[in-house]
C-alpha cells in the first residue's frame, strides 16, 4: 500500500508542471525511500529524472514496490481539482488500476476526492552512470530561465561557452544575433542569487533551443539550477527539492 | 545549426 501526503499540493503540482510538456507517458517508481521516475521525450534527445525522497512528504508509506503509469496530461486535470495550499495525499494499493487523489482543506474540512486510471506503460530504461563533467555551474534558476527565453527567440540553438571567469550564452539567427555574459559572483546578502563556476575544461556545446525551453519550466521547483556540461555527454540541468530533484539530461548538437 | 544527437548514443538502454 502507498500512501503518500504532501503537505501542500502546490508542490507535487510544480513537479509534475515542470516535465508534463515534454513528456506524457510516465512510471512512477514507489518505493520504501520514495517515489522515483524517468522518461525520454518522443524525440529521444531529452531525459527527465525524478527522485522525491521520503522526507519531502509530511507523511510517506509504501509497503511494497508499486509502479504507478499514468499520464502527465490526465493527472494534470486532477491536480489543478484542488487547491495549492491544500494538502494531498496519494493512495494505491499494491497492485493498483487507479491511483487515489486526496485533497483537504483542514480549514474549512473540505475533501475532495478524485480517481486517476492507471496504465501499462512500456518504457525503456535508461541507464544513466555517474558522469565527468568539465564544468558546473550554479546560479539562480530566475536568471537562466530568462537567458533561455529571450535568447531562444533568435534561433533554434542556443550555443554555451565557458571559460575559466566566464559563461557565455550565444544565438545566432535568421532575424539577428544575441549573447548574454555572465561572470561567477558571491551575493553574501542573498547567497541564492550567487552564481558560482567550477571548471576542470573549457566547454563550447550547442543546445537545442526548444529543449532548453523545456527545461526551464522546472524553475518554478527551485531558486537555483545546477548545471553540468561535458563535451563528451549530454549536459545535466537540475532543480534540487528539499529531499530529491529533477534532472534533465539533454542531447547536444554537434557540428556537421 | 549542428546536428541534434540523441541519448542513446551516450546512455545504456536497459
Amino acid at each position: 500500500m502507498l500512501e503518500a501526503k504532501f503537505e501542500q499540493a502546490s508542490l507535487f503540482k510544480r513537479i509534475i508542471d515542470g516535465f508534463k510538456d515534454c513528456v506524457q507517458l510516465v512510471n512512477f517508481q514507489c518505493k520504501e525511500d520514495g517515489i522515483i521516475a524517468q522518461a525520454v521525450d518522443d524525440s529521444r534527445v531529452l531525459l527527465v529524472s525524478l527522485e522525491i525522497g521520503k522526507d519531502a512528504f509530511q507523511e510517506f508509506r509504501c509497503d511494497h514496490p508499486i509502479t504507478l503509469g499514468m499520464d502527465l496530461n490526465s493527472l494534470s486535470k486532477i491536480l489543478r481539482c484542488g487547491n495549492n495550499t491544500d494538502s494531498l495525499t496519494l493512495i494505491a494499493d499494491d497492485t493498483p488500476d487507479s491511483l487515489l487523489l486526496l485533497f483537504e482543506d483542514t480549514k474549512r474540512e473540505r475533501i475532495s476526492e478524485y480517481s486517476l486510471k492507471l496504465m501499462d506503460i512500456d518504457a525503456d530504461f535508461l541507464k544513466i552512470e555517474e558522469l565527468q563533467y568539465d564544468t558546473t555551474i550554479m546560479m539562480p534558476s530566475a536568471d537562466f530561465s530568462k537567458t533561455v527565453r529571450d535568447l531562444s527567440q533568435l534561433s533554434d540553438s542556443l550555443n554555451i561557452l565557458v571559460t575559466k571567469e566566464t559563461i557565455k550564452f550565444v544565438t545566432d539567427g535568421d532575424i539577428g544575433s544575441g549573447s548574454v555574459i555572465m561572470k561567477p559572483f558571491i551575493d553574501m546578502e542573498n547567497p541564492d542569487e550567487s552564481i558560482k563556476l567550477e571548471m576542470e575544461q573549457p566547454v563550447d556545446l550547442t543546445f537545442g533551443s526548444k529543449y532548453l525551453l523545456d527545461i526551464v519550466k522546472g524553475s518554478a521547483l527551485s531558486n537555483k539550477i545546477g548545471i553540468r556540461l561535458s563535451s563528451e555527454a549530454p549536459a545535466l540541468f537540475q532543480f534540487d527539492l528539499t529531499s530529491g530533484f529533477l534532472q534533465f539530461f539533454l542531447a547536444p548538437k554537434f557540428s556537421d | 545549426a549542428g546536428v541534434q544527437t540523441r541519448l542513446e548514443g551516450f546512455f545504456k538502454v536497459v
